[in-house]
């Protein structure tokens, strides 16, 4: 099992549609100061459902979606699509590949003003129903396999209670 | 619950020690529980003791030792509770080339178990990737992605980029 | 008292506004206080648009962006209140190599006025000093001091040093 | 008028007498992670007057004393001289040389465990007379003049009120 792409559309400062591939070993991801590395391991916890907006570093959902950089019109709505490797099948589904499909759209009806949509393999499907397909393989949101920036100096710096909690949380 | 997060705290105890000595050259680590009998009670300290030096409070460690340490902290969590997949995001910015050569070493071994993806501006750790990958934007603020990315093509600053002085 | 505040905004934020644009290559940088009427009783924000970007809080700029706005607001205040002389201790850790050359030109440029020292791990900033020295320990924990250290003798990872691959 | 010297005895990893002579433009510090670059910046606080031991990252002024290294016997004091150069005569003293002296001595006597002397150009002095020499050179240290390793994205971490009390300082 391993993570074979990141498609992003409209997904913060990708605009339309951007693909990254990925191999089963070490990949390294480099770039300038502002350019979007960040941007896609919050593409990734925003699929596989981050305890909070404030962990991929938005006030709102709404500030996911592609804001039209400094002269365009803002996108409507964000989608990005996880496909995992599934030959080894550790997530039982009957697929090589396991596609986790995320979409925000601006919507008026709604009094936070958007709709969030979870698809798997193309189906209609919920946060919970991802929560538990992905705790097969071991990932989750709130467990250290994905470090964001800065996320070393607070291991150091916070509290001898909530380092303890840490441990807590993987019994 | 106690019994359950006993097990936790001794197995990652027992890699910490080990990772952390491996990293630093001979150092020694471990964790400790400020109240053992009642864990939940108390908090957790990491105590840590650089190659060389006496222990110390890791408040009192540098930049780059502190991050070390937390480094190995996270190896041991992710030692004990495996996953598919893992992502590091510019862990490397506390450490001299010499701490991020050690540090994207660790991950090419553990690459081999599963997968890893490392974000970093420094070509002392990017050097080990199997593959490369480039993100830019060309002063619009849109992202565009170069999917091989050739070491070589990332000019670091001893090469005469024309040079501005 | 709230004249003298208003006096120091005023300056510091033309200070930061022209330094921003500088190191940003035309980025727009302003600050903003909550309560302009009585500005004891809010806060101030840093508000930054880097160059071809929607003007964004702070807090969802990148790690290195954020590294440039508080650099850029630190040498307004140095500039508003000058002094014999500065420390920046690893200023440049979230810094692309670029921005990290960009931070060390204008140390160069303002230590024609005043004394410069800069800690630092990187190259890119490191070459435009104009001495270096070296700090290092034999592993036994105790400083020592190169007083001339050239800078051709900082090996980084690109030069190979027994290489490890 | 420039900091001419840096003279360290026995001061945190420094064992010994250490001395960092320094040129009046931009001078670069580089080395190893944990070799000693920060304690340089932390003798300089030292003397200059930091507003609390934590600045100087120490639990309390005891930790400032060489402490043996591995084997080592500890050290029964530390002392840091800053010497200026004051040819320009920035400093209203009439030598070209200013030494601010700050030493801290292992005490049984006293209950907090050390005393702290100050001394100018040799003579006995105080951290109020220190402070009052600095301000010529605007040098202090709770301005912004010393930027400490952290200190950068402090700025951006920090709250709008916070922000704001660094320019009422100022003022
Ligand atoms: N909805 C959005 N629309 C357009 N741009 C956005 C949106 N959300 C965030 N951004 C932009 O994305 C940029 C941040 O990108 P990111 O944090 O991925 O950079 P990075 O490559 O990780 O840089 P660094 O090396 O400095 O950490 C910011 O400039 C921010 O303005
Ligand atoms: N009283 C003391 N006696 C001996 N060693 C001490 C004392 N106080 C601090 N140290 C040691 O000094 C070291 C820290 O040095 P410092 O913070 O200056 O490193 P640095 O060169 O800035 O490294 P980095 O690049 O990681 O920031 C620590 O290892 C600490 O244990
Ligand atoms: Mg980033
Ligand atoms: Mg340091």
């Amino acid at each position: 099992m391993y993570l074979k792409e990141v498609q992003m559309e409209n997904f913060k400062s990708v605009k339309g549609q951007v693909n990254v591939r990925l191999n089963s070993g070490f990949t390294g991801i480099t770039g300038p100061n502002g350019s979007g590395k960040s941007n896609i391991t919050d593409a990734i916890l925003f699929v596989i459902g981050p305890k909070s907006s404030k962990a991929i570093r938005a006030g709102n959902l709404l500030d996911l979606i592609w804001n039209g950089g400094e002269h365009g019109k803002p996108a409507d709505k964000c989608r990005v699509t996880l496909v995992f490797d599934n030959t080894d099948r550790t997530m039982p589904i009957g697929y090589d590949e396991v596609h986790l499909t995320r979409v925000i759209k601006r919507s008026k009806e709604n009094k936070q003003g958007y709709s969030s949509y979870f698809y798997i393999n193309g189906n209609k499907s919920t946060l919970k129903e991802f929560e538990e397909l992905l705790s097969y393989a071991g990932i989750s949101s709130s467990g250290y396999n994905i470090v964001q920036q800065g996320d070393v100096t607070g291991i150091v710096k916070m509290g001898a209670v909530e380092r303890r909690r840490i441990l807590e949380n993987i019994a | 619950k106690r019994d359950g997060f006993f097990r936790v705290f001794s197995a990652v105890n027992e890699n910490f020690r080990r990772v952390y000595s491996e990293v630093s050259g001979g150092g020694d680590g471990y964790l400790e529980l400020e109240n053992p009998d009642s864990p939940f009670e108390g908090g957790m300290h990491i105590i840590a003791r650089p190659r060389g030096k006496k222990v110390t409070r890791i408040e009192a460690l540098s930049g780059g030792e502190k991050g070390l340490v937390a480094l190995s902290f996270i190896f041991a969590i992710q030692e004990y509770d495996p996953s598919a997949f893992y992502i590091f995001d510019e862990a490397d910015q506390n450490l001299d080339s010499l701490n991020a050569e050690i540090m994207a070493r660790r991950i090419k071994i553990s690459s081999s178990r599963a997968q890893f993806l490392m974000v970093s501006l420094r070509k002392a750790a990017l050097k080990y990737a199997d593959d490369l990958i480039g993100v830019t934007s060309l002063g619009d603020g849109v992202t565009r992605i170069i999917q091989q990315l050739d070491i070589d093509s990332i000019v670091e600053p001893d090469e005469p980029e024309g040079s501005v002085e």
